[in-house]
């Protein structure tokens, strides 16, 4: 038996927001520790790696380990019939082959319930190693969505330099070209409004708009981003979830050729 | 995608 309780649903509105541009179908591994997701997009250009721990839940139950496969445009459908201050209640029976959302209104005077068919998914899983980074950069998720909106009008890759000083962020192509620094801030009221970076050593990578376009979506889950670079390895973009963890985009470079 | 690394290229299947 699984069955996971949260007051308001709006956050797992915004998980599923979070993903579904990047993956039509998805599994979500279910277990004691709590929920976890890992899948690449089509073109193995980019990984969503998701961890929702147990004890954020208002309630958790997780007798056997559970991977439910789910299709995520139709999981978008279920959610959208819930209002934001919903109670949610996601039930499953062990080895089932569907699930049940519950929706409850905050005085209990609706409830919905939903089922739903889960998929069979033959997933690949990629380990991923523990990687210390040359440069780790922590900004306001906002200004990071405006940056990729912004530069994804001048071409399709962004150049992300980061040296001491800042981190530069920079576009080019038919229009002309365009660069955006950062400086790292001397002192914010707002720990939320803070750039800070980590550098050990300067990194310049490149990097597919469209793909960091499809990782702001997840700007909404969290006021500040943290993306991690060392040279020729994947980008790690991170936003952090309140109570529950977190959810990790990695993202291969592109090489000049 | 001229230059687009793949994610197989740097972490391994599992």
């Amino acid at each position: 038996m699984f069955e996971a309780r949260l007051v308001q649903c709006s956050m797992l509105k915004k998980v599923l927001e979070a993903i579904k541009e990047l993956l039509n179908e998805a599994t979500f591994d279910c277990s004691d520790a709590g929920i976890q997701l890992q899948a690449m997009d089509n073109s193995h250009v980019s990984l969503v790696s998701l961890n929702l721990r147990s004890d954020g839940f208002d309630k958790y139950r997780c007798d056997r380990n559970l991977s439910m496969g789910i299709n995520l445009a139709s999981m978008t459908k279920i959610m959208k019939c819930a209002g934001n201050d919903d109670v949610l209640t996601i039930k499953a029976q062990d080895n089932a082959d569907n699930v049940m959302f519950m929706f409850e209104s905050q005085n209990q005077e609706k409830v919905s319930d939903y089922d739903m068919k889960l998929i069979n998914l033959d997933q690949e899983h990629l380990g991923i190693p523990e990687t210390d980074y040359s440069c780790i950069i922590k900004m306001p998720s906002g200004e990071f969505a405006r940056i990729c909106r912004d530069l994804s009008q001048f071409g399709e890759s962004v150049v992300i330099s980061c040296t001491k000083e800042g981190v530069k962020f920079s576009a080019a192509g038919d229009v002309g070209a365009a660069n955006i620094k950062l400086a790292q801030t001397a002192n914010v009221d707002k720990e939320e409004e803070a750039v800070t970076i980590e550098m050990q050593e300067p990194v310049t990578l490149t990097f597919a708009c469209r793909y960091l376009n499809s990782f702001t979506k997840a700007t909404a889950l969290s006021p500040q981003v943290q993306l991690s670079m060392s040279a020729d390895v994947p980008l790690v973009v991170e936003y952090k979830i309140g109570d529950f963890g977190h959810i990790r985009y990695y993202l291969a470079p592109k090489i000049e050729e | 995608m001229s230059g687009q690394k793949k994610l197989s290229s740097f972490f391994k299947t599992v």
